[in-house]
């Protein structure tokens, strides 16, 4: 819990500025500390650059996307903690020899479609469930 | 380091596969789709009917929600300067399908049968690699009907399709009546004709599938020759092969095993 004193000089200022100052002192502290925030990164998946093109139609390759970062205290709203990962920092702070940090991993996965030839020359359209991340978070 | 961990994710993005690990890549990529191996289509027709019909498939799909299964865009999709030849009535039990797959016809060569009784024209398709877990929930065979210029606008014709029936030791190869119509002299387009319960019975018994017979016969009865009809075969232009679509819905979860 935050001191009596910043905690009055906290009451002036709207619930929004306080939250951005936290991000803002996450951020200074994730640079100190030299850490990225649990996020979203790009990676594309290429059937062309894999030599597919023979057999795959279409899509000549897809935006699947990552996750990756450090899952540690304030868990931010943008990062899609659960309230299981505040515990799981929580007691990684008391123990943090046994109990690990909580994993930044896809929140939510789409689908997409892949239309390609089978041995047989037919041709398949098949979706493909929780192929890509479109949100990360901590869990 | 955060200045490291940088480069590493630069040069992870940016670094061309070694051969091995692109082999590694291309394995754990197939693992994924649920392929057992890459598939090495003997043909390269990618302008064939088939493909050129799933492409169009896709590109209709493409925008929609992937949350959802596959809503079937049931317009014809080749349109031609004709009227659509024939729709299915009742598409609603396409939409939310998992998977859709064409099947090429496996008869070598039109073979215009021209038995003492009646002309007649074969399909077959291999249904016997369709997606492991998946359900037949709709079927079509299509053929495309070409304008004939040498016959009068309003002459018609009846097409039949027959399934194919095993035979018995009694008697010669029966043939079960799947669909009948009347078609124009002057129609041009996609004829499409619903073969479900067909397909259904091929996948149960795969040694019953002996295929489909097309008859077409004139105002008088008799049999004549499909390509007097303008049945696209085996011969002409290979945008209007003749081909047959199912579509699938998964009845069971598929869960990839740990590695």
């Amino acid at each position: 819990s935050a001191p009596g004193k910043q905690r009055n000089q906290n009451r002036s200022k709207s619930p929004k500025t306080q939250e951005a100052l936290r991000v803002s002192s996450f951020a200074e502290n994730s640079s100190a500390d030299q850490r990225q925030a649990c996020k979203k990164h790009e990676l594309y998946v290429s059937f062309r650059d894999l030599g597919w093109q023979d057999w795959i139609i279409a899509p000549e390759g897809y935006a699947a996307y990552y996750c990756e970062g450090e899952c540690a205290f304030p868990l931010n709203s943008y990062m899609n903690a659960t309230n299981h990962a505040i515990v799981q920092t929580l007691v990684h702070f008391i123990n943090p020899e046994t109990v690990p940090k909580p994993c930044c991993a896809p929140t939510q996965l789409h689908a997409i479609s892949v239309l390609y030839f089978d041995d047989s020359s037919n041709v398949i359209l098949k979706k493909y469930r929780n192929m890509v991340v479109r949100a990360c978070g901590c869990h | 380091n955060f200045s490291m961990d940088s480069e590493v994710h630069s040069s992870f993005i940016h670094r061309r596969l070694r051969s091995q690990e692109r082999r590694e890549m291309q394995r754990e990529i197939l693992s994924i789709l649920g392929l057992p191996h890459r598939p090495r289509p003997h043909l390269h027709g990618k302008h064939n009917s088939a493909p050129m019909f799933m492409l169009d498939l896709y590109n209709a799909i493409s925008n929609e929600d992937e949350d959802e299964g596959f809503s079937y865009p049931y317009k014809p999709i080749f349109t031609t300067q004709g009227p659509p030849l024939a729709t299915l009535q009742d598409n609603n039990f396409l939409s939310g399908a998992d998977t859709v797959m064409s099947f090429v016809n496996l008869v070598e060569h039109d073979k215009e049968f021209q038995s003492v009784q009646r002309h007649h024209r074969e399909f077959r398709f291999d249904l016997s690699r369709i997606p492991e877990g998946e359900a037949v929930t709709a079927a079509e065979f299509r053929i495309y009907k070409d304008f004939i210029h040498e016959r009068f606008e309003n002459e018609t014709f009846q097409i039949s399709i027959y399934q194919v029936l095993p035979e018995h030791s009694d008697r010669d190869s029966q043939l079960f009546l799947l669909d009948s119509r009347v078609i124009w002299a002057a129609e041009e387009g996609w004829l499409v004709f619903d073969i479900t319960a067909t397909s259904n019975h091929w996948v149960l018994n795969p040694m019953h599938n002996l295929g489909l017979q097309l008859v077409l016969e004139n105002v008088d009865g008799q049999s004549i020759n499909p390509k007097i009809g303008g049945l696209i075969g085996r011969h002409g232009p290979q945008n209007k092969q003749p081909f047959m679509v199912a579509f699938f819905k998964a009845t069971e979860l598929h869960i990839r095993s740990i590695r």
